[in-house]
């Protein structure tokens, strides 16, 4: 439900990233790259890979100080399927879940429009 | 076309298939159930390698016949297997290169540990800080009793594994030639999934008393045609999971240790919002959820308990053992340690490596009392088979 698997996935990479930029005292991009760099030889070329796609989407988020939740239901991973609320780990934002959501759903429209 | 069936791709969705689907050794190039190659005994013993020079005879006949062998096969769930997700992949002061070294073993693995685990632990801890913990094990146990025991030991434990699923394919990538091999000790340990899934109406997906009791008889029918004559059985009985929540519910979980800002209920209510919960049944704040989860698993325990007192086979004793869990973290509390100590840091669900040992320890004494027989005798010629053999090849 709710995106289920990918969520969870989605929202624990985002959030690690997201602590890293903190730990790190960097941005959203480069702590991206640092993660990946963490990662198995093997493995570092498709984290880059999936970084080259969502990374703008992450920084421009985390800029605006959204939380992992709330930037996984902007990429999409996370979704809220008829008859159910909101899932989500992370604290919610001060305006509330659902105020978050709607918000970015003038976001999502625009990426849609532009193939995201 | 199906992607699998392009030759090349082919041959690696039949690896993923016999791994992940059948639980059969991924590569077995020599077909007998194990997975490492060797062109020796099917059950890996050194012991045959020469003869006795005063009595001609092969070692294995002088130094093991009548010493009662045995090997030590688990079939189980996750936590048989022993599954444990570093906590460090999730701490964001933790991340570093050498968290993620192992990463493919683990992920191939299945994020299973079986080779430090409560059955079959038998390596030294060498992983570093990404499992923390002493190891032992019955079957190290096993080994120490009777060397002729070494190396025969199966862990066929499935993340997931129900008695549905133990019994239309666990149990049966189990491996014994009944004419050559040692008789077998086994244990059947289904501690959870049988009340656990992600449902929302969870009640309605447990495995009811009756299913459960036709899927262990079942079972137990099939290890009575596979298992050598001299054969023990014991069936470990479902937890009580409440102690899961009463021990970390209140506790921070790895991924909020960075701002202390999620709890372990934050996560369980997370993983049941969307509906991927391991057992939403017990990891939740409902506590009336969690007691009828409970007093669902007691009363399959009364089955077990039931077929255990009344069941006759053939080829091995059968016996009823309560999962020692509760016990396990009552005599850590009465050394001044605390439960959460002993439950997987990540997904507040399972037993750390820390329980492990200690359910080793506790569960061969518990044997060692109430059912000696199963154990076999101590090999007097343990000090030879070191003097000749030293390691008998390690693993």
């Amino acid at each position: 439900a709710n995106g289920g698997t990918n969520c969870i996935v989605c929202t624990v990479l985002v959030g690690l990233v997201e602590q890293l930029a903190q730990v790190y005292n960097e941005g959203a991009v480069e702590a991206l790259e640092r993660f990946c760099s963490f990662l198995p030889e093997q493995l570092q070329a498709p984290c880059r890979a999936g970084a080259e796609i969502f990374a703008p989407y992450i920084a421009e988020a985390i800029y605006n100080k959204e939380t992992p939740d709330v930037v996984c239901h902007a990429i999409g991973f996370c979704k809220v399927d008829p008859g159910h609320k909101a899932c989500h780990i992370f604290p919610v934002p001060k305006e509330g879940m659902d105020a978050a959501l709607r918000r970015i759903q003038e976001v999502k429209k625009m990426r849609q429009g532009r193939e995201f | 076309t199906d992607i699998c069936d392009i030759p090349g791709i082919k041959e690696i969705c039949n690896i993923f298939d016999r791994a992940f689907s059948s639980h059969l050794p991924a590569d077995d190039l020599d077909k007998d159930g194990f997975s490492t190659m060797k062109l020796l005994d099917n059950d890996c013993l050194t012991l045959s390698q020469g003869l006795d020079s005063e009595t001609g005879l092969p070692y294995e006949e002088v130094l093991c016949n009548g010493t009662e062998p045995r090997g030590l096969i688990l079939l189980g769930d996750s936590i048989g297997a022993h599954f444990h997700l570093p906590p460090q992949w999730f701490e964001a002061k933790s991340l570093n290169p050498s968290v993620f070294k192992d990463l493919l073993f683990i992920l191939e693995n299945e994020i299973d540990w079986p080779e430090l685990s409560t059955a079959t632990g038998h390596v030294n801890n060498t992983f570093g800080e990404v499992i923390k913990g002493p190891v032992d094990s019955i079957y190290m146990r096993l080994r120490e009793r009777n060397r002729c025991n070494h190396r025969d030991y199966q862990n066929i434990g499935v993340n997931g594994g129900r008695s549905g699923s133990m019994n239309s394919t666990i149990v049966r990538s189990l491996v014994r030639n009944r004419m050559s091999d040692y008789p077998a000790l086994v244990n059947i340990e289904l501690v959870g999934n049988d009340v656990c899934n992600g449902h929302p109406d969870t009640l309605a997906h447990m495995t009811k008393p009756k299913e459960f009791r036709n899927n262990m008889l079942d079972t137990l029918q099939y290890l009575d045609e596979v298992l050598p004559e001299g054969s023990h059985v014991w069936v470990s009985g479902l937890a009580n999971g409440s102690l899961l929540y009463a021990n970390v519910h209140d506790r921070i979980h790895p991924l909020g240790s960075l701002r202390n800002d999620i709890t372990y209920t934050d996560f369980y209510n997370y993983m049941n919002c969307l509906e991927i919960s391991p057992c939403s049944g017990w990891l939740t704040d409902n506590s009336t959820l969690r007691y009828l989860t409970t007093k669902r698993a007691f009363e399959l325990n009364d089955v077990l308990r039931n077929i255990t007192a009344n069941s006759r086979y053939k080829n091995f004793d059968l016996y009823y053992q309560d999962v020692p869990i509760d016990e396990v973290i009552a005599e850590w509390e009465a050394q001044g340690g605390q439960g959460w100590q002993l439950i997987e840091p990540v997904d507040g669900f399972h037993i750390n490596q820390l329980a492990n040992a200690l359910g080793a320890a506790h569960i061969w004494e518990m044997l060692e009392k109430d059912h000696p027989n199963v154990l076999g005798k101590v090999n007097p010629n343990n000090d030879r088979i070191k003097q000749l053999f030293g390691d008998q090849g390690g693993y």
